[in-house]
């Protein structure tokens, strides 16, 4: 076998990299300009020095995201990858910003870092958390919408991990009619 | 190929090694 000093502290590999991003609302300024990229990370262990050097989301200022995606892939519906798929979403109330955004928001990423969804991972493009007075979202976003398969079994993985009781619905949405909808409601092309 | 797939359990356990 290999043998060598660094034995023990050599990181252990992502299956991606991953990009975080993080957007601050600037109603001053154009919404593409608002996002910055934050940096990128392909080991477990900086992952976690990543983690542990920002902000939670829960103390956050409210319009703030942070997002989570594939290296390549930018945390935009326009992105090729993104434009025919969709989200699964999570709507949480306003007093789970201190009881469980933040542990939700980590279980997230860690199904991102860790391939939690097998061989349906190749259809996961990232994640992002809105943090809203109204109340926050935790949405994964996949790359095929249509990908009948591939979305639900994502979605129940992430209803499991997310630790949600069987009686809360998430639905998933197609970006295609988030962003033609005329009213603040989408409807749920499939839901768990 | 083979996916690098790391459980909750292993990772929660990389942030607390030194």
């Amino acid at each position: 076998g290999k043998l060598s000093l660094g034995e023990g502290l050599e990181k252990h590999p992502l299956e991606n990299r991953w990009a975080l991003w993080f957007f601050k609302n600037d109603r001053n300024r154009a919404w593409r300009d608002n996002l910055h990229l934050l940096t990128k990370f392909d080991t477990v262990e900086d992952f976690w020095a990543l983690y542990s050097h920002i902000q939670l989301a829960s103390k956050l200022s409210s319009g703030c995201d942070y997002a989570l995606f594939k290296d390549g892939i930018e945390p935009m519906w326009e992105d090729c990858r993104n434009k025919h798929g969709g989200r699964w979403l999570v709507s949480l109330a306003k007093q789970q910003r201190q009881s469980n955004l933040d542990r939700l928001w980590l279980e997230t990423l860690l199904c991102l870092v860790g391939e939690a969804f097998e061989e349906y991972s190749e259809e996961v493009c990232g994640a992002v958390v809105n943090v809203r007075t109204k109340g926050d979202k935790i949405a994964i976003w996949t790359s095929e919408a249509e990908n009948q398969p591939a979305v639900t079994f994502i979605g129940r993985v992430f209803k499991d991990r997310l630790g949600l009781s069987p009686k809360v619905v998430i639905g998933y949405q197609a970006h295609a009619d988030t962003a033609t909808k005329s009213n603040s409601f989408t409807k749920n092309k499939f839901v768990v | 190929g083979t996916r690098i797939i790391y459980d909750r359990k292993f990772l929660l356990e990389c942030k607390n090694s030194p």
